[in-house]
């Protein structure tokens, strides 16, 4: 069974990118095979594991709007159990383009579902920040949406957006997505952030992932070296808290 | 003369936003009278300064779609010199639809010029975090494109597709857009943040601004009671920098 995560928020900057490149070398850690698909156009997530973007030839665009065969646009990546679909920045024209295809949604979910079986346990989709159509593509073909979420106050604001398009996602072509939220790049010591938390709790309830990620400036450095903070420095805080969140993600998989 | 500033950046979580309420608020506390313009679907410029974005009726995407004159759009805000055009989540819609439209990039530009003079001496468009049909109005109504950056590695690599927009821009319809990089966030402890820092000096030189905005946690706050920084903690560090970039524009506006 291949278990589909969307990473997505429509507020930019929240740590999407970070989670999914984490998330992926935390469970690769934990002898889980992963398949990355880097769906936005400033193709962070390649980069992230070392790939020049501008040197990528198949990329995610051409499985949405060539249907190219996804198996095809597969590569390695340097970390062992970790391939990708790396994203080439022609995807800003997928946003324009896909919409004339009739059920453009649907085009990400068919091409995996064409490329089954696979050998991953676990595909991770690193989403825009933005609600177009591409991401509806990504919320479709999910089993879990994974909202990363800051405790700050147009964060929050964001996910009345997020909810809504969970809404319109399961009447029109995926009833059993599911959503957890994830409080990122969390500062203990601001008052801001511990009051916004609390308020996230108390809304969302079991929403919530229990595991929160704290700022750890070796997350913001772990990419430069093109690889994730599992393998950059393991026995850091940031390192720690993904795995925990890897642990609790595959707890949760097994669930459903 | 009204000069026309737009802050944009494709990487999310920069500061956009937040730059474009206290540099706002920072001008009218200069006495210069204001007009934003709240060009993202996350509506969080307009939400910044009170305005419920579910209440809006007229909005910035009644201007780009459906050729509603400015002024008919145009909203006080609670900061006397400071007027909004709000953005009402339809947008999303805008950049599918905007393409069908001949010239679509054009489409802010003449809507300004339509509505000239107009008793502004700045207006200051919010874009979205995306190179998109929305973006690229923004881009070409311009004099000036203000790019919010974090010293971080995510956020300096996207300067590279900031200026090939600059670039197709200046081609196709706005040949004196001029640019101006301003770094938001800085932490001064934080030796990546340095390190980038320098990097970006060495690389712009006169392209980016002298002032620098370093964190400060009442520029998260500031929003939440719906007023600009400068009229919220007008002593604190967020509220000087802010008006110190408000001044170093001032200076460059008169200059060209
Ligand atoms: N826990 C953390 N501690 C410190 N820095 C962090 C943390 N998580 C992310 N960052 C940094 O914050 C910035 C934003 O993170 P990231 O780019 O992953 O967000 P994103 O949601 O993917 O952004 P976008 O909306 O542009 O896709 C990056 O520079 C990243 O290195
Ligand atoms: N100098 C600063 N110090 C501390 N926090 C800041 C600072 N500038 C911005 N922030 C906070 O960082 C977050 C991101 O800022 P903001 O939302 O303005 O960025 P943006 O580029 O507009 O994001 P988006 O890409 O989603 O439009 C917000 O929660 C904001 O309050
Ligand atoms: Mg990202
Ligand atoms: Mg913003």
């Amino acid at each position: 069974m291949t278990y589909v995560v969307a990473i997505s928020n429509e507020k930019g900057g929240v740590a999407k990118t970070t989670t999914a490149l984490s998330l992926g070398g935390a469970l690769a850690r934990l002898g889980k095979k992963v398949l990355m698909i880097d769906l936005d156009a400033q193709a962070n997530l390649t980069l992230a594991l070392g790939i020049p973007p501008a040197r990528v030839s198949l990329g995610s665009n051409d499985v949405l709007l060539a249907s190219v065969a996804l198996q095809d646009c597969i590569q390695s990546s340097p970390i062992s159990g970790l391939d990708i679909v790396p994203s080439n920045t022609k995807i800003e024209l997928v946003e324009q383009l896909l919409p004339v295809y009739i059920n453009y949604a649907d085009r990400l979910k068919n091409a995996i579902a064409e490329a089954l079986p696979l050998p991953y346990e676990f595909i991770i989709l690193d989403c825009p920040p933005a609600l177009g159509a591409v991401t509806r593509n990504a919320l479709t073909a999910a089993h879990l949406l994974l909202i990363p979420t800051q405790a700050e106050f147009f964060s929050a604001y964001a996910l009345r957006n997020m909810m809504q398009m969970i809404q319109t996602v399961r009447r029109e072509g995926n009833p059993y997505l599911s959503y957890r939220i994830l409080v990122t790049m969390f500062d203990r010591r601001n008052r801001a952030h511990r009051d916004i938390y609390k308020q996230l709790k108390n809304t969302f309830k079991d929403g919530l992932f229990s595991t929160v990620i704290e700022v750890d400036t070796k997350l913001r450095e772990s990419p430069i070296s093109g690889v994730p903070i599992t393998h950059y420095t393991p026995k850091s805080r940031g390192a720690q808290q993904y795995r925990a969140l890897a642990e609790e993600l595959i707890r949760y998989a097994q669930e459903k």
